[in-house]
């Protein structure tokens, strides 16, 4: 599903250049439960938006769902992540104006799924993340973890066939994290919907099947179950 | 140094009514090491925010440094602030136009201490967050673990009386969390800082001196170790 050759990503301005990604190479097939982990600052953040189009990468092939990245234009990356990819960013980027249901069914509403299908999956998955009846709450009224656990049901709800998550579990207790992994868990086994997370979470690399360690901008190891 | 009887916090709007913090009494010594937890949505976020007088309670008296909070105007809150409490924010606010210098020495700059010493401060609060060189890069140049570190440093380059710091390690790395935790128990022991944590980081938890559990507002358990 996600096949990288030799990606690299330098950040140039003010006088700066920091290579984040210098040459990663990986393969992720359909189905897999895994995470990245590596220090502070080692590329994590970064690879996964290279992976998703959000950030072009300085060199290297980006194939995703047998798609070459780097022949996309700007609407049809912004189609194809529409389309296939679920989202979890490290800052929750929650849009504050809309409430909880608007937020979590906003890609399903550009999909041109009908309101009444809509209603029935926000209320679904607001099941799932434990915040059924916060549908018309709006974002500065929740807490750290509540907003972190609607960014998740957001990513989830459109049933995307891939899911980015940029430390989905890092404002969250043991037992709510513990509860949000055994769901996405589950879905992974009964849709084989992919998982890639990116992670400083000692309970996250503990589920996943694969775990791919990041150093200084390239992969230190590599480690399936 | 914070003594606190009977605070209640309600947000009321939309039609709605949340009991976030429904009567705390707590005493809090100077010199102490301690952790404030609970499951997400139990209100230590709110209840830091009366302590400090960045929110106004409900209800209840609040003492900081013998002064009664409730007795102050916004601009004596503000001032107190400055000169007493480093924050450490559950969502980082640093000042995404300001370099990481400037984010961190805004506060001295407030308290009229001169350039040559501020800098040699920033210099020095840098080296103990392991972000030496960083100084003149942008917050959105940073990685999420990065600019939490940039945060902590903030809070602690003022030599505040007390820190109130809300998950200062949720992004970051176990070897970072441990160094920088390490070297806030070091000054804790060194200077009598009194260390205010609102926090799911078992770690925290095992190197606090007390962890004081709360649950739907009000406080479950007080355990001194
Ligand atoms: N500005 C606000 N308006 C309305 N309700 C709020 C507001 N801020 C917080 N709340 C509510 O108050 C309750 C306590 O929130 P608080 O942020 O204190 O929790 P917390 O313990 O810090 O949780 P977390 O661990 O998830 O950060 C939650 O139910 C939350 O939805
Ligand atoms: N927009 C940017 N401009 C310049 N440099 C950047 C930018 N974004 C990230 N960097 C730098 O690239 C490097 C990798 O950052 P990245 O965010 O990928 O790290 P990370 O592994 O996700 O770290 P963390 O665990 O702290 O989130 C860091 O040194 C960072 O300072
Ligand atoms: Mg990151
Ligand atoms: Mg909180």
């Amino acid at each position: 599903i996600i096949k990288v050759k030799n990606v690299r990503k330098t950040y140039r301005g003010n006088g700066i250049e920091v290579k984040a990604v210098r040459g990663i190479d990986l393969t992720i097939k359909s189905g897999e439960f895994t995470a990245i982990v590596g220090p502070s600052g080692s590329g994590k953040t970064t690879f996964l938006n290279t992976i998703s189009g959000l950030d072009s990468p300085t060199d290297g092939d980006i194939m995703l769902n047998g798609k070459d990245l780097r022949k996309m234009n700007g609407k049809e990356l912004s189609d194809m992540r529409r389309d296939n990819i679920g989202f979890i960013f490290q800052s929750y980027n929650l849009i504050p104006v809309l409430t909880v249901e608007e937020n979590i069914e906003y890609i399903m509403m550009l999909q041109g799924i009908k309101a009444s299908e809509r209603k029935e999956r926000v209320s679904q998955i607001l099941k799932e993340v434990e915040l059924t009846g916060f549908e018309n709450r709006f974002p500065p009224q929740l807490s750290g973890g509540q907003q972190q656990r609607v960014a998740v049901a957001r990513a989830m709800v459109s049933n995307p066939t891939l899911i980015l998550a940029d430390e989905p579990t890092a404002n969250l207790d043991s037992k709510t994290s513990n509860g949000l992994l055994d769901m996405m868990k589950r879905l992974n086994k009964e849709t084989n919907m992919t998982f890639l997370f990116s992670t400083h979470d000692p309970l996250i690399m503990e589920k996943a099947d694969r775990v791919i360690t990041l150093k200084d901008g390239k992969i230190e190891s590599d480690e399936v179950k």
